[in-house]
């Protein structure tokens, strides 16, 4: 669809980044855009509250953390969009209404540690990797 | 309670309220999915064994004290050198480490420890006038699918002798069972050997690796362990005499096996 899509834009167009109308419009795109950008979010999963302190030993819950907010270029100084994003970004400027903006999501993802019994009150200690968001950006 | 906490500035759009029953039991599906559980474990009581949970809670401690709040592992230590450390200083300060389990190259892979409490409730080795020997036995049946076993021990706790053999020196032998014969004497495999002085106090850890990988294949064959002790001279004791504590000892001393795995294959979670 991106290819007949530059069909209608004519001949001389490309989605090059270095090309200056499209340059202008993202410039435009951002001024315009009042929403929060991309950010981390704390959000703590209980496991008390989930009634399992029975059986979980340690942590009592952990603090997962989960990504909000709009890819908006330019992006915060400590983010960085994937070519995909921009590549995304692009599209959607060209088509709004049908093709959606970057995902924010997790870019780096911490691991934790999970203790508990099993049905045979054997214990168990086990790392469980990606549960921690550790940093946010745009895909 | 509310299941998800929100801590942190709310964002305008984020909805913060109580989750619905059928919304919690299905957040609770998705995690114990995530954490590779067909169901919520119901863990009952083997009389009062402690020693095995405090055992692992310390290594959890020790894991955990590098990253933030719940455990959480810090990016560095994700290749496993992280892990070695802590293992290494929880060995140091609980027992005296077992050569072979700390030369190798297990620790930097192990990323699950499982401890496992001893099944058998009556202790005829600890009775002064049984035979001079005391068995234990271990459900090995839960380990999850895809868990390799790179190092096991049988860890037993010993008091300082004060009486009898004030100072003797004890060899302290641990055998696999191998055939359990109702008119003979059982068969037994010899795994490991310790002789210790009267005068130690402290966990003795002995390495059933490679008995550990055949019970995981071959339940069948998980026939347990026995502790032997015998004097310098060879005479056969009762465990207890040597200090070695039995069921009737502290419940933070009970003997237990622990076992170190690899995952040696990536958990696909299943589609609904």
């Amino acid at each position: 669809s991106v290819t007949s899509k530059r069909r209608h834009h004519g001949r001389t167009k490309s989605t090059s980044v270095q090309e200056s109308p499209r340059a202008a419009s993202l410039t435009e795109y951002n001024t315009s855009d009042q929403r929060q950008a991309c950010k981390k979010h704390e959000l703590y999963v209980s496991f008390r509250d989930l009634g399992w302190q029975d059986w979980i030993i340690a942590p009592e819950g952990y603090a997962a953390y989960y990504c909000d907010g709009e890819c908006s270029f330019p992006l915060n100084a400590h983010m960085n969009a994937t070519n995909h994003a921009i590549v995304q970004t692009l599209v959607h400027l060209m088509n709004p209404d049908y093709i959606p903006k970057p995902c924010c999501a997790p870019t780096k993802l911490n691991a934790i540690s999970v203790l508990f019994f099993d049905d045979s009150s054997n214990v168990i200690l086990k790392k469980y990797r990606n549960m921690v968001v550790r940093a946010c950006g745009c895909h | 309670g509310s299941l998800l906490l929100d801590t942190g500035d709310m964002h305008s759009s984020f909805v913060h309220r109580r989750l619905k029953q059928h919304e919690k039991r299905d957040m609770q599906r998705e995690i114990l999915s995530i954490l590779g559980l067909p169901h919520r474990p119901r863990p009952h009581s083997h009389g009062k064994q402690d020693s095995a949970p405090l055992f692992m809670l310390d290594l959890y401690n020790a894991m955990s004290s590098g990253g933030s709040g719940g455990g959480e592992e810090e990016e560095e230590e994700e290749d496993g050198e992280g892990f070695s450390h802590r293992y290494r200083a929880v060995f140091t300060t609980q027992s005296p480490p077992l050569a072979s389990l700390q030369d190798s190259t297990f620790l930097n892979q192990a990323d699950m420890v499982m401890s496992f409490v001893n099944l058998v409730e009556h202790e005829k080795g600890f009775a002064l006038y049984q035979p001079h020997h005391q068995e234990y036995k271990f459900n090995l049946s839960q380990i999850p699918e895809g868990e390799a076993v790179t190092a096991a021990e049988f860890r037993i706790y010993k008091e300082w002798v004060r009486r009898h053999f004030e100072n003797e020196t004890f060899q302290i032998s641990i055998y696999q069972v191998l055939h359990e014969n109702v008119n003979s004497d059982t068969d037994l495999l010899l795994l490991d050997t310790r002789t210790v002085w009267a005068s130690e106090e402290g966990w003795q850890v002995f390495d059933i690796t490679a008995t550990s990988n055949l019970w995981v294949m071959s339940p069948q064959h998980n026939l347990g362990l026995q502790l032997h002790v015998q004097t310098i001279d060879g005479q056969g004791i009762n465990p207890k005499m040597a200090g070695l504590i039995g069921q009737h000892g502290p419940h933070d001393k009970q003997p237990f096996m622990v076992a170190f795995f690899k995952v040696s294959e990536v958990h696909i979670r299943t589609t609904r």
